[in-house]
């Protein structure tokens, strides 16, 4: 499950 | 479900409010919301992604910050990207709906400028021709 508090993100994705 | 069954082929404006409103009373609510939008964008039926990002739309104008913030995350926007992309979906996806994302996201770089991670995604499809206008 996603925490209130979660600020974690992937990389953007390169095309 | 009444705002984005795709059995539904009218927009109800009344489900699509209370998504909204459901998606800022509930602590997890941004981060549902945006993994449900995000699986419906990438249907190949074109009423259901048109219906997924019009509450997409709705919910972007209505919402606050928390939600603002989770459709800003790379998490989020590289499912729009990949439904743009022909090196993903993008090949089989209707013209209709590529169109109203990269409007969509367009949209957000004026209008959300401190969402800075949407300008980097939106420069990086102009920058890749994706964007042709």
């Amino acid at each position: 499950t996603v925490s209130f508090h979660d600020d974690s993100d992937e990389d953007l994705l390169n095309i | 479900d009444k705002a984005t069954n795709p059995l539904n082929k009218d927009l109800d404006w009344d489900g699509i409010n209370a998504f909204c409103e459901q998606l800022n009373k509930e602590l997890e609510g941004p981060p549902l919301a945006t993994r449900l939008l995000a699986h419906k964008i990438q249907s190949p039926q074109e009423w259901e992604a048109i219906q997924a990002l019009t509450v997409l739309e709705s919910c972007m104008k209505s919402c606050g910050k928390r939600f603002h913030d989770e459709v800003g995350k790379f998490r989020f926007l590289n499912e729009l990207i990949k439904v743009v992309s022909p090196k993903y979906l993008g090949s089989r996806t209707p013209e209709k709906v590529k169109s109203k994302i990269l409007e969509l996201m367009y949209s957000w770089t004026l209008g959300l400028p401190h969402e800075v991670k949407i300008s980097e995604a939106y420069q990086m499809l102009k920058k890749q021709g994706i964007v042709k206008c």
